[in-house]
């Protein structure tokens, strides 16, 4: 059952980006297994209109999961940690 | 203060509860 602007208006805005993110997870997770918990975690600050069309469109969702792995990367790039490899 | 963010972003487990809302600085 798709995801739908008024299912999410039907809950609190905590339990809407929990819906999201269930839905979104295991898609992000088919392109980057290692990080889908952090992708997930970053696209769910946008919009939930935005969330919702990236539902709909596996391009436009691609897109965003490109957009953030490249700032993840990047920011783990600054923050020194463990660096294996 | 230390002012590095290393747990940036939040990650979303499934079955968890999102609490990613309450680490959002404005």
């Amino acid at each position: 059952q798709p995801l739908t602007a008024s299912m999410l208006a039907a809950v609190p805005p905590q339990e809407q980006k929990q819906m999201l993110g269930e839905r979104l997870f295991p898609l992000i997770q088919d392109m980057h297994p290692s990080l889908a918990g952090k992708i997930t975690g970053m696209l769910l600050e946008m919009d939930n209109s935005e969330l919702l069309h990236m539902l709909e469109s596996t391009e436009s969702l691609r897109s965003k999961v490109d957009e953030a792995v490249a700032v993840l990367k990047a920011h783990q790039a600054k923050v020194p940690s463990t660096n294996v490899g | 203060s230390n002012g590095t963010n290393a747990s940036w972003p939040p990650e979303f487990c499934p079955g968890v509860p999102w609490k990613g809302l309450q680490n959002i600085d404005p």
